[in-house]
């Protein structure tokens, strides 16, 4: 869903 | 990537460089909060340790060592170099009374129970409330300089630019973090009553008077 979890940021 | 990630990224590093300028050219950490300083630091230690065991870019592995190196910089200066000037009767804030709680709800509010999510989400609690010392010092002193003002609109800003990145992403259908996105707006409403003050104030060439 929209709110997997993706650590790409800062 | 986006320009408001970017925009807020930099905005970030704009507001560590601008703090490090003020310290190094004025030789004074006075007006400065140590203890958010401590706590940005605590913030970057426990978010980026990820550092060490996974590559995303270049760019997000050279700005987490810069970012590191920059927090445990201004804690040197401030700390050890500086110290004299440092105005330890004004920075008073109960900082435990930040990091156990955000210790606890990173426990209890998370995406996944292992020891690097649990680190990374204690880092998102705690970066949304670590500038309080540096709000509640200036609200005691009554004042700030503009440098630090400056710091703290470049600081505040960068996390306002974040949340467009989340819309942006939201529209662009990317993956989101509820957890991120929740803290980074309680963040940057805490420095809604300094935004307002700056925009006000600081931009006329007044001096900023946060009321006491």
């Amino acid at each position: 869903g929209v709110f997997d979890v993706v650590k790409d940021e800062l | 990537m986006n320009i408001f990630r970017l925009l807020g990224d930099l905005s970030h590093l704009l507001a560590i460089i601008i703090l490090l300028l003020k310290i190094w050219n004025s030789r004074s950490c006075a007006g400065i909060s140590g203890r958010s300083q401590f706590l940005f630091a605590i913030v970057f230690t426990a978010r980026y340790l990820d550092l060490f065991f996974t590559f995303i870019s270049l760019y997000n592995t050279v700005m987490k060592i810069v970012f590191l190196a920059t927090s445990y910089g201004t804690l040197y200066l401030m700390y050890i170099k500086f110290k004299a000037t440092y105005d330890s009767n004004h920075d008073t804030f109960r900082i435990e009374f930040l990091i156990l709680p955000a210790i606890a709800l990173a426990l209890l509010i998370n995406e996944e129970f292992t020891v690097i999510e649990i680190l990374w989400t204690f880092s998102i609690y705690l970066e949304s409330v670590a500038i309080l010392p540096q709000l509640f010092m200036v609200s005691k002193t009554g004042e700030a300089e503009s440098i630090t003002s400056h710091y703290l609109f470049a600081l505040g800003s960068y996390r306002a630019l974040y949340i467009l990145n989340w819309i942006y992403r939201w529209f662009l259908t990317e993956k989101l973090n509820a957890i991120a996105i929740v803290a980074g707006i309680v963040q940057t409403i805490l420095y809604c009553d300094f935004f307002y003050l700056y925009l006000t104030k600081v931009l006329k060439g007044k001096k900023l008077q946060l009321p006491a």
